[in-house]
């Protein structure tokens, strides 16, 4: 079992729809794969279930906060895609940070409540655009880190943050922390989206997937009606790029 | 003296761009304007200032977190911009909800630093795509708040956070923080964004402006390179509508 928290302070570089969309190509390929969503906003869990409404049970909250928790294999649900399954994220994590300040091993609560998980392929960790205690958890509990980027000047930005963080909490919480790939998204095809690249792959260097992921609106609408982009435009630029992005990290990680 | 706060716990909704370019159209206006990057990220420091690389002092960070701590006074810097003035971010308030936390009087601590300050029709202040104290800090120092919101499902699900975070904080602060405008962005011109801005007009009704910001490559590229959008490409469909936007506001608020 593979388990990888998707991560960048910066907002909308494409967090959640690269989860989503790894998760659904890997599973299609028969993989075991679970989403595990720890971003208050939710949106991996929408875009997986439809769900706009938060059910009252049964979501992240009750693995991290109260103090009789759950574990995490007590909070899996199906989705409509075999091999594909999801804890659902909470709306109530929003003010996370100041309740799991308090708690006892308060950055390994989230790899406390996967102990023992088997039984799933690659596990995803879907985290919002900050660097608090809640996306800390989640790169804790994870093998490795994904780091999607928009060609930007924002994106680059924000990678400063990332790596300074990163490099505290390797030497504060003594782990490897690694980054196993950075995935440059939202490709306009344009001068800018080309040079960004170019300095994107000198910082990276082989880190750097081969696959560009483009601008491609299917993948705006299949996430705007939370439908698989396999099943809503199978042939579109997205859903290609999804498949081959898939594939490189297959190789990388196998 | 009006202050505003960009705020949304959704990411790359345009908070950053908004503050941005609605300060420069009312500095050309003749306004005196002062826009604070509440913001780890600091990307409005860099599109005001050019700056990549933080000052070890004269930031957000020394107004805030230090026991004997500057005022907003002493912070303000010069951009290119005639009019136009900025209190720099810093990447170290990445932590900031956690040392925050410890302090009394917690959310009125930016309120405090802007004690006395004047000299300026509009202050705006950016904050980061979370609801953590940085962002309360924000709203408590402000009159109103400003919610830049993509037409998208996501920019949607945001909004249930953001309504039930603010009847929260109104309750127990004892606080207005009313919203004095919803602004639709990135609109592609798809039916996907017709769709979205009617859904945000029933939802919001007159609180949304009549103004949409469009997607435009040059606003991009004016950020990418910390140049006025209304240098870079005045006659641009970005440019157009900012202005537009402001005129709206203008109206709203004088
Ligand atoms: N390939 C693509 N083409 C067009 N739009 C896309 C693509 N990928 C993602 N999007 C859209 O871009 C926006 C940002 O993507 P997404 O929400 O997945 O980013 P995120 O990093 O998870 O954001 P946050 O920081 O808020 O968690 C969304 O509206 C999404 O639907
Ligand atoms: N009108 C526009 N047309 C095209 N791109 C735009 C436009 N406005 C903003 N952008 C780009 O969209 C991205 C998101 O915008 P921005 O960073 O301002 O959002 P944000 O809400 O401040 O993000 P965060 O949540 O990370 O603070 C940026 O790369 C920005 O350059
Ligand atoms: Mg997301
Ligand atoms: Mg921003």
């Amino acid at each position: 079992m593979k388990v990888y928290a998707l991560t960048h302070i910066k907002g909308g570089v494409t967090k959640t729809t690269t989860t989503v969309n790894l998760s659904h190509a890997l599973a299609l390929l028969g993989y075991k794969v679970l989403v595990i969503d720890a971003d208050p906003q939710s949106n991996s869990t929408f875009t997986l279930t439809g769900r706009m409404d938060e059910e009252t049970t049964g979501t992240l909250y009750e693995a991290l906060i109260p103090d009789r928790s759950k574990t995490i294999a007590d909070l899996i649900k199906k989705t409509e895609q075999e091999n594909l399954f999801v804890v659902e994220g909470s709306m109530w994590l929003y003010t996370g940070e100041r309740e799991l300040a308090m708690k006892s091993n308060r950055e390994h609560l989230l790899k406390k409540a996967m102990r023992g998980l088997k039984g799933f392929d690659y596990v995803f960790i879907d985290t919002s655009p900050s660097l608090g205690l809640m996306t800390l958890n989640a790169w804790v509990a994870s093998d490795g880190l994904i780091v999607p980027i928009t060609l930007t000047t924002y994106g680059m930005l924000g990678i400063r943050i990332l790596e300074y963080s990163l490099a505290k909490e390797r030497r504060d919480l003594e782990l490897d922390l690694p980054i196993i790939g950075v995935i440059g998204t939202l490709d306009d095809h344009t001068k800018n989206s080309k040079d960004m690249l170019l300095s994107i792959r000198n910082h990276f260097q082989e880190l750097v997937f081969d696959t560009v992921l483009p601008r491609n609106i299917k993948v705006e609408e299949a996430n705007n009606q939370a439908i698989s982009l396999f099943e809503y435009a199978p042939q579109s630029t997205g859903a290609k790029a999804d498949a081959a992005l898939v594939k490189e990290i297959l190789e990388r990680v196998a």
